[in-house]
């Protein structure tokens, strides 16, 4: 009588989860942008045997953005989730994968990510900053000011900005404005960037230093400004990241650098 | 000598009838546990 064939597999088998995080891990491994993100639940999962040890894996994976940048070296397991009243980022997965002798490869994978509902958000927190748009003016305009009042005060390299991970608007209580954007350091001191910024490029990749800012700049009831940036120290392999942000975002003056 | 065991006799009413043979239904396999928050 022929074997019958195997009980499918459980979305919370140990192979499941392992085969779920191979694919998170080449995931964030694949981008340049953003921020990390980790399982939040495996939606489905189907198995084609091709043979002995070899079996083809169908994953959907609900993923959560982290508040990791996806340039940071911490490990994702360390990474805390952004929650919902912090306009949570979600995406979702289509990954196939082959394991052969007990490793995983992942052939193909196909993501999308989008945020919150704004609705949603409000249902858990009606006063909660929502996320802006990224070529919005305030936003733009409040990082400029950080990087510049970071660069003017540091005794590090003088810092360009690699890109705007995120920023959220609050309008009440008061009008704040919170950014939070990744950096690379350049060749330059801050005091030579202040003689002449053109010259300050980022480091080449085998001394390339990226680190990650967060500023909140406070309009109502009274002006303030805060910056915290934070540099990784040398990687490697350190991603070829273009120096301007992401495609389609513009800044307050196209082409001119944030100094 | 082999005796008859006294053995409580189960209440009818406690029984649940099932059918000859019945398996449960093993648990859905998919989707998985939600490990942060339900999106």
């Amino acid at each position: 009588v022929p074997a019958a064939p195997p009980p499918p597999l459980g979305c919370d088998d140990p192979e499941a989860e392992a085969a779920a995080e191979a694919a998170v891990n080449y995931i964030n491994g694949q981008s340049h942008h953003g921020y990390k993100f980790t399982v939040n639940r495996v939606k489905d999962i189907r198995v084609v045997p091709q043979g002995p040890n070899n079996a083809i894996m169908f994953v959907d994976l609900e993923l959560l953005e982290t508040k990791c940048p996806i340039l940071s070296p911490t490990p994702l397991e360390n990474c805390t989730v952004r929650t919902l009243a912090e306009h949570a980022v979600e995406g979702d997965c289509d990954v196939k994968l082959q394991k052969v002798d007990g490793v995983f490869s992942v052939i193909a994978s196909k993501c999308h990510s989008h945020e919150d509902s704004r609705e949603d958000i409000r249902k858990v927190c009606p006063d909660c900053p929502l996320l802006a748009k990224m070529n919005n003016t305030e936003v733009l305009e409040t990082v400029s000011a950080a990087l510049n009042d970071y660069n003017s005060k540091t005794t590090d390299p003088y810092l360009r900005l690699l890109e705007i991970g995120r920023a959220q608007i609050q309008y009440h209580p008061g009008h704040i404005v919170i950014v939070e954007f990744a950096v690379g350091a350049t060749n330059c001191s801050a005091e030579e960037a202040k003689a002449n910024v053109e010259a300050c490029q980022l480091l080449p990749e085998d001394q390339s230093n990226f680190g990650f800012c967060k500023a909140v700049m406070v309009k109502r009831p009274s002006q303030g400004l805060q910056v915290d940036c934070q540099l990784y120290g040398h990687q490697v392999p350190a991603p070829d990241i273009p120096l301007l942000s992401w495609p389609g975002v513009t800044y307050a003056h196209p082409g001119q650098d944030t100094s | 000598s082999v005796t008859k065991k006294a053995v409580a006799k189960v209440a009818q009413h406690d029984k649940v009838p099932r059918p000859v043979g019945f398996v449960p239904p093993p648990p859905p396999p998919c989707p998985g546990k939600i490990r942060h928050f339900d999106i």
